[in-house]
């Protein structure tokens, strides 16, 4: 799959969703 | 005849990846058996393998004794509540988990030997419509259950004495939590599929519900087995227990997909089918292989990242396999029969 199929990807995505998730 | 039907699908024959018998383990006493696993246990200095054998009334701990002879150590017995499964406690060493209930889980439970009274033992460790259950390392057992308002979803710590350490509650989805997957290599992430049929993750240190992806209609009721994360993707094994035969692909099996979890877009990685014929029934994932007992009887073995199945059990003229669970730390896969008869194969 390529990015274009999925979008923009990133490497710390779960520490960039934890900081943007409500707590 | 199940072995000729299935040999087609083996492009290469059984290879070097087929099943190897290692050892059987017949459990005479057994009525019914309705799971399997394995547990490691730490006894007199000595950390060994341990096999886990379950029927609706009981749950045995086996021994190694010799090569190719196991010994039953102890059964402890629970007749209150019939036993429908055992939740794999991963790394975890002298406890073993089970889940009781009727139709649902209505109790998970803990079952131990207590050096202290010099006992087996068995202790509570929570109660309630129980939807899913996963066991994860450094002894971590996440639940979600549900009443008729709200759905709790909650990890516990457990102790080597049966009892909870720590308690954190995770975020529910509006969706009823359907399965849980550890994600492999990430301590603190968790995902769930939902009876929406999403695929959601978990920051298991906060509890915060951090996506809720969706899986698409083209197979409902999907259930997470396991999941990775490579590359900024989370990559997850989805079985799809309610899907239907369809001419161009078969029965499925067992699917990877590709979620972005920044975006939420999804991609099918690879997708492994059923033998043509056969329905497929209760699997499991350990790493990159999956298993799972076909309604024929037989137990096929799929290679998840090269989408084949590379090993098939068929049912044979001793009965049909009616149970196949991995056992810990690439141990071999385990198949049991009805009877109680549990063949151990290396893979």
């Amino acid at each position: 799959c390529s990015e274009s199929d999925l979008g923009p990807i990133s490497l710390n995505w779960f520490e960039e969703l934890s900081a943007e998730a409500p707590p | 005849d199940v072995a000729e039907q299935l040999t087609p699908v083996l492009p290469d024959g059984p290879g070097e990846e087929s099943l190897q018998f290692v050892s059987e383990l017949k459990d005479s006493s057994c009525s019914g058996a309705v799971d399997v696993s394995t547990v490691w246990w730490a006894a007199a200095g000595h950390r060994e393998l341990r096999v886990v054998t379950a029927s609706e009334s009981a749950v045995s701990l086996w021994q190694p004794l010799a090569p190719d002879c196991w010994g039953k150590v102890y059964t402890w017995h629970l007749r209150e509540i019939p036993v429908i499964q055992i939740v794999p406690l991963p790394d975890t060493c002298n406890l073993v988990c089970v889940a009781l209930g009727e139709l649902e889980i209505g109790e998970i439970r803990l079952l131990l030997y207590s050096s202290e009274t010099d006992s087996f033992e068995h202790s509570l460790v929570k109660t309630g419509n129980i939807k899913a259950v996963v066991g994860l390392k450094d002894q971590r057992l996440v639940s979600s259950s549900r009443t008729m308002q709200e759905q709790q979803v909650e990890m516990v710590s457990l102790s080597e004495t049966g009892g909870s350490k720590d308690k954190q509650t995770l975020m529910p989805p509006e969706e009823t939590v359907t399965a849980f997957a550890e994600v492999e290599g990430m301590r603190e992430a968790l995902v769930g599929t939902t009876a929406g049929n999403s695929v959601v993750v978990w920051n298991l240190k906060t509890g915060q519900l951090l996506r809720k992806m969706h899986i698409g209609y083209s197979y409902p009721a999907s259930i997470c087995h396991r999941a990775y994360s490579d590359s900024g993707l989370l990559f997850v094994v989805l079985s799809h227990p309610h899907a239907k035969e369809s001419e161009s692909c078969g029965s499925p099996a067992f699917r990877v997909v590709a979620f972005n979890p920044r975006t939420g877009r999804s991609a099918g990685v690879m997708f492994c089918c059923l033998p043509p014929g056969p329905a497929g029934r209760r699997g499991d994932v350990w790493d990159t292989a999956g298993a799972a007992v076909l309604t024929s009887g037989a137990v096929a073995v799929w290679d998840l990242l090269r989408g084949r199945c590379t090993a098939v059990l068929p049912a044979g003229p001793a009965g049909r396999w009616a149970l196949a669970r991995w056992a810990s730390g690439g141990a071999g896969l385990l198949a049991g029969r009805c009877n109680g008869t549990v063949h151990l194969y290396r893979y």
